[in-house]
């Protein structure tokens, strides 16, 4: 059965896309079957994976109101052989329209589970808020990963998120964990960055990744060309970080299943 | 009457809160009377001003829901010299409780109406969503600044926002104009940046501000002392670049009202 992870940070602009694309690319090239659900109205994903968001008859938005099978809106990425469930602003309705629905927090869920035993892993990319679009993906979730740029507005807002990851599993997903906590963007000459990362390191020890993602340009000019930095740059700084955090969630998978 | 504007971009992380708390400030510094209200759950403006939004009684949430008078929430920002309605995850709630209520798109613009000439300019610093909260903005508003980081996702979305602004205009707001584009943390080294930038004044013309904001590690530093940059350090790049916004912005309403 697929391990699914929703890439959550309500502080906007911290990496969640850019992490989502690179892991599912990074996967994929070593031979792991891999989804990922674009589950933010921006549908930055779906364009950073080479698909036209324009040009979408169906996306992850008719899977969650139950007028499409999840499998029937799904497309293959452009490059890094992924497959993808796309999203465009329509996906906005989806906030107001699915407060009269029943089981509101649990629709993605159940549009996944017809799909779970074809993929090793399905990261879901969410949007920068803890709505109810974010609540589907921490439902339909066991692990949760944290793009985290190291400042202090992202800092601040984490006393927010891992409330809401403790009542999701309160109430709705007992089985929901961090996976871990990503350093994005991280600048080691920046003091300010150096104090967050070692307050990050005291609160949540094992769960911050080894792996730090760099300041690196090529990651911000991969989705111009509708690909995966590791795919399109796969040499550059940025690229390798993503490639060397996937090596270390399979070891981490390998030594949680020994 | 006071100049309502709205900071609005779905795309988070373009330095939103960064732009409206440097110019609340800079605009109170050259004598102008300014209230902030802060429209985003994650409650950045509201510790970026030095007011710790854990310890509010009441908020934005209770003026919008018509529980308070918004006079009865408005806090005094610990330097900068301006008034804010301060907000924290307790907003979060409105987005679902406000689907159900008569006028859901005006709320804001109703519980301001009373303060307006109190004010010489009102500064609203909106999630980063396209949802409910960042609507009653855009109709309480007569005027949108767009923070704009000169990249890829950011450019992308733009269609979105002038779309969502062209219906609100249309059916909720006839008086909405653009009143700018800001360029934010700005690389001039940067050829993604440079390429995107050109787009921008190809596309948006004199709606482009001539300030363009730096990358400049102060203004990711000030937040943490509660103060903008414009008071903390006003001699840093990022400071000045906010303090000739406002200037500019100045300029600008002077040469409207000729
Ligand atoms: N390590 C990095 N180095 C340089 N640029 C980066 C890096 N990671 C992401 N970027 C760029 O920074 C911007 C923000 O990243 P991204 O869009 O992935 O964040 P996000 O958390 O998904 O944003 P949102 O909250 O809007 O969904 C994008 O323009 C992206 O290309
Ligand atoms: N010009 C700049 N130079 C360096 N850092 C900046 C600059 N502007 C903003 N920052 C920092 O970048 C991060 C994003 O900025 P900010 O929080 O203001 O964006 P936002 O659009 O309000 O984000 P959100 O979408 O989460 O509301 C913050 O950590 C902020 O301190
Ligand atoms: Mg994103
Ligand atoms: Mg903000």
């Amino acid at each position: 059965m697929a391990r699914v992870l929703a890439v959550v940070n309500q502080k906007g602009g911290v990496g969640k896309t850019t992490t989502s694309v690179n892991l599912a690319a990074g996967l994929a090239g070593k031979g792991r079957r891999v989804l990922l659900v674009d589950l933010d109205p921006q549908g930055n994903a779906t364009m950073g994976s080479g698909i036209d968001k324009r040009n979408l008859a169906r996306t992850v938005y008719h899977a969650l109101l139950g007028l499409s099978e999840a499998a029937s809106v799904r497309a293959r990425s452009q490059s890094g052989a992924y497959d993808l469930l796309p999203a465009n602003r329509e996906l906005a309705g989806a906030e107001i329209e699915l407060v009269e629905l029943p089981n509101r927090e649990s629709r993605l869920k159940s549009a996944l589970a017809p799909l779970g035993a074809q993929y090793d892993y399905i990261f879901i990319d969410c949007p920068p808020s803890l709505s109810l679009l974010t609540l589907n993906a921490l439902v339909a979730a066991e692990e949760v990963v944290i793009p985290m740029q190291c400042e202090y507005y992202a800092l601040e807002g984490l006393t927010d998120l891992v409330g809401t990851i403790k009542r999701v599993r309160a109430h709705l997903n007992p089985r929901l964990e961090i996976a871990g906590l990503l350093r994005t963007m991280y600048d080691p000459r920046n003091t300010l960055a150096q104090h967050v990362s070692a307050q990050l390191e005291t609160h949540f020890g094992d769960k911050v990744y080894r792996t730090l993602v760099p300041r690196n340009v090529r990651l911000a000019e991969a989705p111009s060309y509708g690909a995966p930095a590791v795919v399109w740059d796969s040499a550059s700084k940025g690229a390798q970080a993503y490639l060397a955090l996937a090596q270390e969630i399979l070891a981490r998978d390998a030594a949680q299943e020994a």
